[in-house]
C-alpha cells in the first residue's frame, strides 16, 4: 500500500514538466526515504535524479519498497487536469497495474480521482559516486536557462569555462560566435539574484546545448541553479525542490578524441 | 573533433 499527500500539489506538476521532455518512460520508485526516480534519455547522454523526501509530503505511507513504471507524457496528461492549488495524492496497491492521482481543491470542493494504467519499464539503474568537483557555480536559473536559449540560436555546443574571473559559456557556429561571462555577485541584496563561484581547479568542459536547454525545463521549480565541474566528468545541473529534494540532472561531456 | 561520450562510460550499473 502507498498513499503520497502532496500539499503543494504544484510541484508534482513542475517537475513533470522538468523531466518529460527528456525521458520518455520511468520507473517511479518508493521506498521509506521518498520518492525517487532515475532514468536515462533514449541515446544514454544525460541522465535524471529525481527525490523527493518522505518527510516533504504532509502524510507519506509506503509499507514496502515499490517500483512504479510510468508514461512520463501520460502521467503528465493527468497531473494538467490538477488546479495549480490543488493538493495531490498519489495511491497505488501492491500487484497493482494502475496508479491513482487524487485531486483535492483547496477549499475541498472538488475532489477528482485519475486512474493510469502502469507499465512494465527495464531501465538500468547506475550508480554515481560522489564526487570532489572542481568546480561549483550557483546562480539564478532563469539567467542559466536565458544562456542557454540564446546560445543555441547561434551553435549547437557551448564550452562551460570556470576560471578565478567568473564562469564563461561560450559558443560558435556558422554565423559566428558568442561568449556570456558571469562574474560573481554574491553581495547583491536578494540571495536568488546571486551568482557564486567555487573553484578549486580551472575548469573547461564542451556540451550539447539541446541537453541544457531540456533541463530548463526545471527553471519553474527553483530561483537557483548548481552546475558542478570536473574536468572530464559529466556535469551536474541540480535545481533544488523547497525543502524536499532535488531534480539533479547529469551531462555527459562532448571530449576530444 | 569532439565526440559525445554516453552517460553509461562514467558511471556503473548498480
Amino acid at each position: 500500500m502507498l498513499e503520497l499527500r502532496l500539499v503543494q500539489g504544484s510541484l508534482l506538476k513542475k517537475v513533470l514538466e522538468a523531466i518529460r521532455e527528456l525521458v520518455n518512460d520511468a520507473n517511479f520508485d518508493c521506498s521509506a526515504t521518498g520518492f525517487s526516480l532515475q532514468a536515462m534519455d533514449s541515446s544514454h547522454v544525460a541522465l535524471v535524479a529525481l527525490l523527493l523526501r518522505s518527510e516533504g509530503f504532509e502524510h507519506y505511507r509506503c509499507d514496502r519498497n515499490i517500483s512504479m513504471g510510468m508514461s512520463l507524457n501520460n502521467m503528465a496528461k493527468m497531473l494538467r487536469c490538477a488546479g495549480n492549488d490543488d493538493i495531490i495524492t498519489v495511491k497505488g496497491d501492491d500487484g497493482s497495474d494502475t496508479v491513482t492521482f487524487m485531486f483535492e481543491s483547496p477549499t475541498q470542493d472538488k475532489i477528482s480521482d485519475f486512474e493510469m494504467k502502469l507499465m512494465d519499464i527495464d531501465s538500468e539503474h547506475l550508480g554515481i559516486p560522489e564526487a570532489e568537483y572542481h568546480a561549483i557555480v550557483r546562480m539564478p536559473s532563469a539567467e542559466f536557462a536565458r544562456i542557454c536559449k540564446d546560445l543555441s540560436s547561434i551553435g549547437d555546443t557551448v564550452v562551460i569555462s570556470v576560471t578565478k574571473e567568473g564562469v564563461k559559456f561560450s559558443t560558435k557556429g556558422d554565423i559566428g560566435t558568442a561568449n556570456i561571462v558571469c562574474r560573481q555577485n554574491s553581495s547583491v541584496d536578494k540571495p536568488e539574484e546571486a551568482t557564486t563561484v567555487e573553484m578549486n581547479e580551472p575548469v573547461s568542459l564542451t556540451f550539447a546545448l539541446r541537453y541544457m536547454n531540456s533541463f530548463t525545463k526545471a527553471t519553474p521549480l527553483s530561483n537557483q541553479v548548481t552546475i558542478s565541474l570536473s574536468n572530464e566528468l559529466p556535469v551536474v545541473v541540480e535545481y533544488k525542490i523547497a525543502e524536499m529534494g532535488y531534480v539533479r540532472f547529469y551531462l555527459a561531456p562532448k571530449i576530444e578524441e | 573533433n569532439r565526440r559525445q561520450f554516453s552517460i553509461l562510460v562514467f558511471y556503473a550499473m548498480t
